[in-house]
């Protein structure tokens, strides 16, 4: 994340850490049920085979385990049907754990909007994660604070790609808060009354994030996919197993 | 021609039988070569001047890439008219003899287009010397020359406003390529090649249309897919499976989506909210004989819900209610959904249908993030 600040331990306790060995974290994932993580499709580019992940929950500084920390292997790994590389649409992808995570005041699931429930541009929501930070990768989670933009005046920023309906835009145009490298599949969050969160994006795309081309962020918009993603854990829950 | 000696013959031999007159042994076939369909005729015949001896050997030549390219410098107005006369000569049915063109289309042709070819390295065809090629109207030999209705373009290509050709695949894709810029006038869904959604014009590419997954914000892109009977009901993907098929515990639709929403909630005026099963497209009441609560955590599971926070048997009022009653060994069935442990057609004696609450999951609280007082 550019531009936000270091995260406290159990803040966003859906925020988890999609890794592979020998690098460690690869990308963040968000937690949406107890058996069940949410990310972005082109983190598994190249790397579809289920076995050579691990999911870690409850986790803060990704160089200092805690005691509220589970790690989960991965079972089952759902892309969606649609997801394009060459333009980044439709870049979403289900995770089956290989177990239920027991649930904490540190690893919790976040709600899923209705598919109706779309964000209204100038709402203000926040984005989490272990990528780049601009000068450097951080060990602890970072969060910040952006404001949705709409997709027209979005599609402005980006003249060579298409922003679709299954992207939502979200940052500044100087680029101050922003994700970044290493951020991609974790979570853009909004509060709704009574103090709950929900999940209206996973960190997709954008441009160079520490360059001098700056913009909003591209995040899959959640909203889009809630009948797909409920479809397909029904399927994989009590059709395929 | 019936038999392989008669195709001799009809290069003269005379194995030919008598019975197979010459006629029926004509060299002539149709184009089907996509560049020269415009052609005001129909029927050719091979090898053809470049020596090709077939149309699918004239549609990977160098001769048939080379032409639309050249077309499209607009070097000059009949220039396919004329690379399709030998392309596809013109076959004559009588005799299935080439009818060739004329000498003049072909030194025009050459004429105008050979320096634009030479701009780039390239060199006019060998085989289009035009000596070859008969005199208009001499010698009583007769040649092809372009009429004022002959199609400047070929099928494959798009006529500019000017007369000009230019690639198909040009035609609206941003960038002008018509020296009066009309192949990029008009673009609408139908001139790019696409299916346009009625409600907001959006254009969408053919291979979306009927895929399962809606485009259009009114789902119009996945109607009308498909045309099921009537005792039959549409799966999402649109195949069609029959209705008494619809949640009966095993997969018919190849997406599975007979096997979807089976269990619902159905919430009267009371508030109370009944366990109700989609079974062959009718809905049914479960009936509460033998029933456990391990069937209400399952029936709560497979609805998305939490834990069931309360079941009751309620008393059916209904005369004659639509029952499915639990399979006699439900237990051993191993079965992973409600709906499949339930059997139709048996009768209720406790006549008490399940009435069911379901606590929601709790989702999206930080209970471990901790005030910061100032």
């Amino acid at each position: 994340i550019l531009g936000g600040r270091t995260s406290r331990p159990g803040r966003w306790p859906w925020q988890c850490s999609l890794q592979s060995e020998p690098s460690g974290h690869i990308c963040g994932c968000v937690l949406i049920a107890k058996k069940w993580v949410l990310t972005v499709a082109h983190c598994f580019e190249g790397r579809e085979n289920a076995a050579v992940w691990k999911v870690v929950l409850g986790i803060n500084n990704l160089d200092h385990p805690s005691v509220f920390m589970q790690t989960r292997f991965v079972k089952t790994i759902i892309l969606h049907p649609r997801y394009s590389r060459a333009v980044v649409d439709y870049d979403i992808s289900i995770v089956e754990l290989s177990e239920d995570i027991s649930e904490t005041g540190y690893v919790r699931p976040v709600c899923l909007p209705n598919p109706e429930q779309w964000l209204e541009p100038d709402t203000y929501c926040y984005i989490t994660g272990w990528g780049h930070m601009g000068n450097k990768m951080p060990f602890k989670l970072q969060e910040g604070e952006v404001r949705i933009i709409s997709l027209e005046h979005c599609q402005s920023y980006f003249d060579m790609k298409t922003i679709t309906t299954r992207m939502i835009c979200a940052g500044y145009e100087s680029g101050t808060v922003d994700s970044c490298m290493g951020d991609s599949g974790g979570p853009l969050v909004c509060e709704k009354p009574g103090g709950r969160w929900t999940l209206f994006g996973l960190t997709s795309w954008g441009s160079v994030c520490f360059s001098k081309v700056l913009g909003p962020g591209v995040y899959s918009n959640v909203s889009y996919f809630v009948e797909w993603i409920k479809r397909q854990i029904y399927i994989q829950t009590f059709l395929l197993n | 021609c019936l038999y392989n000696p008669c195709l001799d013959s009809c290069g003269g031999s005379s194995l030919c039988d008598p019975n197979n007159s010459l006629n029926n042994c004509s060299q002539c076939e149709p184009i089907t070569l996509e560049l020269c369909m415009n052609l005001p005729y129909n029927s050719t015949s091979y090898p053809n001047y470049f020596g090709h001896r077939t149309q699918k050997e004239a549609s990977i030549s160098w001769e048939s890439s080379l032409f639309p390219a050249l077309v499209q410098t607009n070097c000059y107005k009949y220039l396919m008219f004329f690379s399709c006369t030998i392309l596809v000569p013109k076959c004559d049915v009588n005799t299935g003899e080439h009818i060739p063109p004329c000498r003049a289309l072909c030194e025009h042709s050459k004429e105008r287009c050979e320096s634009v070819l030479g701009i780039v390295g390239l060199q006019w065809p060998e085989d289009t010397d035009c000596s070859q090629f008969p005199e208009e109207n001499s010698d009583n030999q007769t040649c092809l020359m372009p009429d004022e209705y002959v199609e400047e373009c070929s099928p494959s290509h798009f006529k500019c406003r000017s007369g000009q050709c230019v690639l198909a695949s040009r035609r609206c894709d941003g960038q002008a390529d018509c020296d009066d810029d009309s192949d990029e006038e008009n673009c609408g869904c139908k001139e790019r090649d696409l299916w346009e959604c009625p409600s907001n014009k959006q254009c969408l590419k053919h291979t979306v249309i009927c895929d399962g997954f809606p485009d259009c914000p009114d789902y119009m892109d996945e109607k009308n897919c498909s045309f099921c009977q009537d005792d039959e009901l549409e799966c999402a993907n649109h195949a069609c499976v029959s209705r008494d098929l619809w949640c009966d515990g095993e997969a018919d639709c190849s997406d599975s989506s007979d096997e979807w929403d089976c269990v619902t909630l159905s919430i009267n005026v009371n508030s109370s909210s009944f366990l109700m099963v989609h079974r062959a497209a009718t809905e049914h009441h479960v009936c509460a004989d033998g029933w456990q609560e391990i069937l209400s955590q399952l029936a709560c599971k497979q609805m998305g819900l939490g834990e069931p926070s309360v079941t009751k048997l309620i008393q059916e009022q209904e005369k004659e209610p639509r029952w499915l009653t639990l399979h006699s060994n439900w237990e051993s069935l191993n079965g992973t959904t409600l709906h499949e442990l339930l059997v139709n057609g048996q009768s209720c004696e406790s006549r008490s249908k399940i009435s069911l609450l379901c606590t929601k999951q709790d989702c999206g609280r930080r209970p471990a993030a901790r005030m910061n007082k100032r």
